[in-house]
């Protein structure tokens, strides 16, 4: 509420003209945010997601995390949603990556929940099993190697939910995930994994952000 | 709490919104459309120091001044225009992978000011 050219109520120093002062504010909140967000700069957009998949990714979003924060750790909740990349697919088998930004200033990540959501297009009367892989880089070399698998019956076609263990939340943790999806059985035959648009499948995690150390301010 | 309406030099809260699309951040934050970047602006004479931010009675008012003066001579510091109370901020948004990212920020806006 400070006038031009008169001196301010709140500290007595000279006042900013109005448009400088929106700059200043404006200036403020943008890094009032980035710096609650734990990010150095605004992110700019590697790939843009499909407004279908936007829409069917927040029908999975739960409501906001009951509570207060717990002050005590300092840590700040997230519910990170994952959209895959259809890596080196094959007829038997579709393989999922997927990225966890490490963009974060300050603070691990650490995955509390995660779990897979995918769309299985199945023949009418198929039924089948699906066995999930979760697979992990050895920090010293690029294979991949089996941490965990899951089998899961499919029976119709339609989006299905499997819950992640330890190993996957370990691996989401590092900032990269991939899994292996192989249908076993009748479904070996009948059954596609859908990964257009409208049917990405995606990771859903429910990270914390705790203070890798606290961060000393002047 | 009292919002600044323009004439008032006493604290108050002066509301400040932030459109997301006109600074250009509206392609990576989904929800919502801005921020209410609201703060704190005003003086605090000693006789309304520690007024929680609302419309004191005028016998509180008389009853501080004279407690104002009776110490103005007293060392200290003043009293400041501070945010009483503040709520969280939801937002989603994209991460640099294009991941959707869904968070609430603890007491990022100001709903109301006082007088420390």
């Amino acid at each position: 509420t400070c006038r031009a050219g008169g001196q301010c109520p709140a500290c007595g120093g000279p006042t900013l003209d109005l448009e400088s002062q929106r700059e200043l504010l404006l200036d403020m909140a943008k890094r009032s945010i980035l710096d609650k967000l734990h990010l150095s700069q605004r992110p700019t957009l590697s790939q843009p997601v499909s407004r279908a998949a936007l829409r069917t990714a927040l029908q999975c979003l739960h409501g906001p995390p009951q509570g207060a924060f717990p002050e005590a750790n300092r840590a700040q909740d997230y519910e990170i949603i994952s959209f895959a990349d259809t890596g080196l697919s094959t007829i038997n088998q579709t393989r999922l990556d997927f990225h966890f930004s490490s963009d974060r200033t300050t603070g691990v990540i650490e995955v509390q929940q995660a779990s897979l959501m995918f769309f299985v297009q199945l023949l009418p009367n198929a039924t089948g099993t699906l066995n999930v892989k979760v697979l992990v880089s050895d920090p010293h070399n690029t294979n991949l190697t089996l941490a965990t698998q899951h089998l899961l019956e499919v029976d119709a076609s339609g989006w299905y939910q499997l819950f992640l263990g330890p190993d996957a939340q370990d691996a989401c943790s590092q900032g990269h995930l991939t899994l292996e999806l192989v249908p076993e059985g009748q479904a070996a035959q009948g059954s596609v994994i859908l990964v257009g648009a409208a049917h990405r499948p995606f990771v859903t995690a429910q990270v914390r952000v705790g203070d890798k150390h606290r961060v000393h301010r002047r | 709490g009292i919002d600044c309406q323009g004439v008032s030099r006493m604290c108050c809260r002066q509301e400040f919104f932030v459109d997301f699309r006109e600074i250009g951040w509206h392609d990576w934050i989904i929800q919502p459309e801005g921020y209410a970047m609201n703060f704190c602006t005003g003086q605090c004479p000693l006789h309304v120091a520690g007024m929680p931010g609302i419309a004191a009675s005028f016998y509180t008012a008389v009853l501080n001044l004279l407690k104002a003066n009776t110490v103005a001579g007293a060392a200290g510091g003043g009293s400041c225009c501070v945010p009483t109370a503040r709520r969280p901020l939801s937002l989603l948004y994209y991460d640099r992978d294009s991941n959707i990212v869904k968070t609430d920020i603890p007491d990022m806006v100001v709903e109301a000011c006082g007088c420390s």
